[in-house]
């Protein structure tokens, strides 16, 4: 089912709904139609992400909607990632020594 | 080792859970978390520090662009101390050249930081005897992640990408669950996970916490695992240099 898809059958309309709840869940409105749209497009995605992500864990992990399902990986790495410590600007090699827990 | 550690139920060491907004502060909002942990056990007194001291006093400029764990922890050595949340309160943006830190009184201070072992047994002996400590961890999962107990491979979630901060308060296991197969009941066996403050909410997953499985590096949860010390400094014998 291709995000935002606009073929007949209810799976469109429950997304919208789905879709809506989660603006007010969290407060989320958007400039104009086009933006509403994309984040739609963005929001389907994620859930389709959730239900991959879903079958894959090994544990009891559950995922779906959260605060962050209007956005893409890049969006989300931008504003919620730590580009320094993932950009690899700098290097540390790890030297356990002598010490009960670790060293200075 | 206890089974089960939680240091949220001990009141005064674990603050409310934070929201990071437009800033990428996980560094300075989970080192400011892990001395106010540590300060609380080791003086008995509850305190809230200051991230916006860590993000506009930092040596690395714009602290909302990202950083270390060490670099807050020296931020702190060098200003000797931390401001209170409420005195030098969080804005959601850095102001790297208007550092308050000589404003304000200081409210918690720390001696040293360290950096554990890399195992995962040796950092819950530490977390269960010590308190809190940082870690550096693949946020992969978190974008869409609701509650549970995250059990992850290297290859859903790389533990050499580390890219997200966050403390470490807790260890347990979920309770085993009998599963029914072929007509008989099998008892499962229990996933011991870690319990890691995050710094994007309590509307975000379990009212603002996560679980990762432990015993399998999961998310790359041992690369980093890093405390700050505010124990008092031992006090060796004096010598005296003969004359």
């Amino acid at each position: 089912n291709s995000p935002g898809a606009q073929g007949s059958g209810p799976q469109p309309l429950e997304l919208k709904e789905v879709f809506k709840m989660f603006q007010i869940q969290f407060n989320r409105s958007y400039s104009n139609p086009t933006e509403h749209a994309r984040r739609l497009d963005i929001f389907a995605h994620n859930l389709i992400r959730a239900q991959r992500l879903q079958e894959e864990d090994l544990g009891t992990a559950e995922f779906g909607v959260t605060p962050f399902s209007d956005l893409t990986e890049e969006e989300f790495d931008q504003l919620y990632g730590n580009w320094r410590a993932a950009g690899g600007d700098f290097s540390m090699e790890r030297k356990v020594g002598s010490e009960d827990w670790g060293e200075l | 080792v206890p089974h089960t550690c939680d240091w949220r139920k001990k009141p005064g060491i674990i603050s409310p859970i934070k929201n990071q907004e437009n800033c990428q502060s996980c560094w300075a909002m989970a080192a400011a978390g892990n001395i106010e942990a540590q300060w609380g056990i080791k003086s008995h007194q509850s305190v809230e520090l200051s991230v916006q001291e860590l993000l506009d006093c930092g040596r690395c400029g714009d602290g909302c662009q990202g950083g270390f764990i060490w670099d807050a922890f020296i931020t702190v050595l060098n200003n000797s101390g931390l401001a209170s949340e409420k005195d030098y309160p969080y804005l959601g943006r850095a102001k790297p050249n208007r550092c308050l830190a000589k404003k304000y009184t200081k409210v918690a201070w720390i001696q040293d930081f360290i950096m554990l072992s890399d195992n995962e047994e040796i950092i819950a002996r530490y977390l269960a005897t010590q308190g809190p400590i940082t870690v550096t961890i693949n946020k992969a999962l978190l974008q869409n992640y609701q509650r549970g107990v995250i059990k992850a491979t290297s290859t859903t979630c790389d533990p050499q990408l580390v890219d997200h901060c966050v403390l470490l308060v807790g260890f347990g296991k979920s309770k085993a669950e009998k599963t029914v197969s072929s007509g008989s009941c099998h008892p499962s066996r229990s996933t011991p996970f870690w319990i890691l403050k995050n710094s994007w909410g309590a509307h975000w997953g379990e009212k603002g916490y996560f679980r990762l499985h432990k015993g399998s590096n999961a998310c790359g949860i041992t690369k980093y695992p890093i405390t700050a010390r505010v124990d008092r400094p031992v006090k060796k014998q004096q010598v005296i240099c003969p004359p």
